[in-house]
């Protein structure tokens, strides 16, 4: 019997219990259930494990309870930016994107950047610009953007400017 | 972060990760995913890994290789790659850290030093696992 597998991961955190219904809990659960089944179906029919990584990625790239495209967490400016990358253990070959923004599937990027670029790693429009040229999804802001990591955002807001208004800070 | 490492039928393995940064992190901040050898790295020859965690702490311990290179070269498991780098250079380099990683024989082995994981796993013509505190 031919052997394959697939594993991924949505994260790891420092959290408590109480810090998570039982509602999330479940969400998290089907998310990665959906994951596996999007990259074991590729493996199952013969697929490339760089193939199976990328469908199970994009899948929880979709999914808004994890931390990567939409539901991305909120920079300093309120705006999402994301990092990826993909390696192919066979070749050795890598494609990596850095601080892409609209991009629907980062992951997707940094696959064609492995497949039809020289460099290894493209950041920012550079990176924008390839998915342009090789006609990627892209997506407005908001799509991105979710509640709860805006209020994540807001709560540091509002942290920040404590801080600065606490004597002997910065501000004069 | 999200992330997935594979092995498919012809043998070869694969790994990607994906990530949305930090909250309120500076523009133009990059952080471990997109650094090979940091938060992603494959080889035939030994593992396919992702990282989770603080991105600096995991870019400076080149979290990644490392388990590659304490199997490669110091002939360590999979397991025992993957624990050692989530305790490498624990005095100097702080915070949280998940690791996910597959050698070429379909094992995998996940560390963290956080208590809760999002993970799966689903091995050729096996139930799929998954799991976030246990």
């Amino acid at each position: 019997m031919k052997k394959f597998a697939i594993a991924i991961h949505g994260g790891a955190e420092t959290i408590k219990p109480s810090e998570i219904d039982k509602k999330k809990e479940e969400e998290y659960r089907r998310g990665l259930a959906d994951a596996l089944k999007a990259g074991y179906d590729v493996l199952e029919k013969g697929g490339s494990a760089l193939d199976a990584v990328e469908a199970a990625v994009n899948s929880l790239e979709r999914n808004p309870v994890f931390n990567a495209a939409r539901g991305a967490s909120l920079t300093q400016r309120g705006e999402t930016e994301f990092d990826a990358a993909i390696m192919d253990g066979n070749t050795l070959r890598v494609g990596a994107v850095g601080a892409v923004r609209y991009v629907q599937h980062p992951i997707s990027l940094a696959k064609v950047v492995l497949q039809k670029c020289d460099h290894c790693l493209l950041v920012g429009t550079g990176a924008e610009e390839f998915a342009l040229a090789n006609n990627l999804p892209l997506k407005a802001p908001e799509y991105f953007v979710t509640p709860e990591k805006k209020e994540a955002w807001l709560d540091k807001q509002q942290e920040r400017a404590v801080k600065k208004r606490q004597p002997g800070s910065m501000s004069d | 972060t999200v992330g997935a490492v594979a092995l498919d039928m012809n043998g070869n393995l694969a790994a990607a990760t994906s990530t949305g940064g930090l909250t309120d992190q500076l523009k133009g901040r990059v952080g471990d995913s997109p650094i090979i050898g940091g938060g992603t790295f494959a080889n035939n020859e030994a593992c396919a890994v992702s990282c989770t965690g603080e991105g600096e702490a995991i870019m400076r311990g080149v979290l990644a290789h490392e388990v590659y290179a304490m199997m490669k070269y110091a002939g360590n498991s999979l397991q025992a790659a993957t624990d050692k780098a989530i305790e490498l250079h624990a005095d100097k380099l702080q915070g949280d850290r998940g690791i996910l990683s597959m050698d070429n024989t379909g094992k995998v082995a996940f560390g963290f030093n956080t208590g809760f994981m999002k993970r799966g796993y689903q091995a050729a013509d096996e139930e799929p696992f998954v799991a976030l505190w246990e």
